[in-house]
């Protein structure tokens, strides 16, 4: 295991739970039915991720690896068209996450990525400044590992 | 002392950094 990749996976679920989302936030498991960052993403850009998309999230997925999946592709690629159509930035150069790891194995490397996805949106969306605020009260550690997130996406993304 | 980083402290360098992040337009470069 990637012990750095598995801190990447665990800072930023401790930053997703911010957001306070009705869906359940606190581990990776939790995180691989793609409800809790639909949720998170709403609230980043309501317009963009908005009531109709979040609709087709489905809720009850239990452990249905499957229906896990393809609610993690639709938050993947609204994700990926808003970089590319509201930030103007494109990430073909960022390596998007394996989703079956995810979705099957809950893999931290792969979520990892998925969440760092997210950040992007937040740390670059109309209201950002209301999420950096937000990351300058966690705990040094968890924001160290929050900058180098934003950094590497930002080595990796061009206009 | 470990948390200096180029005779900025480790809390120094993250302020900078999410400071710059605020202030930063709206999909400028990185």
């Amino acid at each position: 295991m990637d012990l750095n990749k598995t801190v990447l996976c665990e800072s930023l679920i401790i930053w997703l739970q911010t957001f306070n989302t009705a869906a359940p936030c606190k581990t990776a498991l939790d995180l691989t039915t793609g409800v809790a960052m639909s949720q998170a993403l709403h609230q980043i850009d309501p317009t963009w991720f908005s009531e109709s998309w979040l609709s087709r999230i489905k809720g009850d997925v239990g452990d249905n690896w499957r229906l896990k999946m393809n609610n993690l592709k639709k938050v993947l690629q609204m994700m990926v068209d808003y970089y590319n159509e509201v930030l103007a930035q494109q990430i073909s150069d960022f390596p998007l996450p394996d989703l079956v790891l995810v979705a099957e194995h809950s893999d931290p490397v792969e979520l990892g990525r998925l969440l760092q996805l997210i950040l992007g949106c937040a740390v670059k969306c109309e209201r950002k400044q209301e999420y950096i605020q937000i990351i300058m009260t966690l705990e040094e550690s968890v924001q160290h590992v929050v900058m180098t997130a934003i950094q590497e996406l930002m080595s990796r993304e061009t206009m | 002392d470990p948390s200096m980083k180029g005779g900025q402290t480790s809390e120094g360098v993250l302020a900078n950094f999410f400071n710059s992040l605020l202030t930063k337009k709206a999909g400028s470069p990185g």
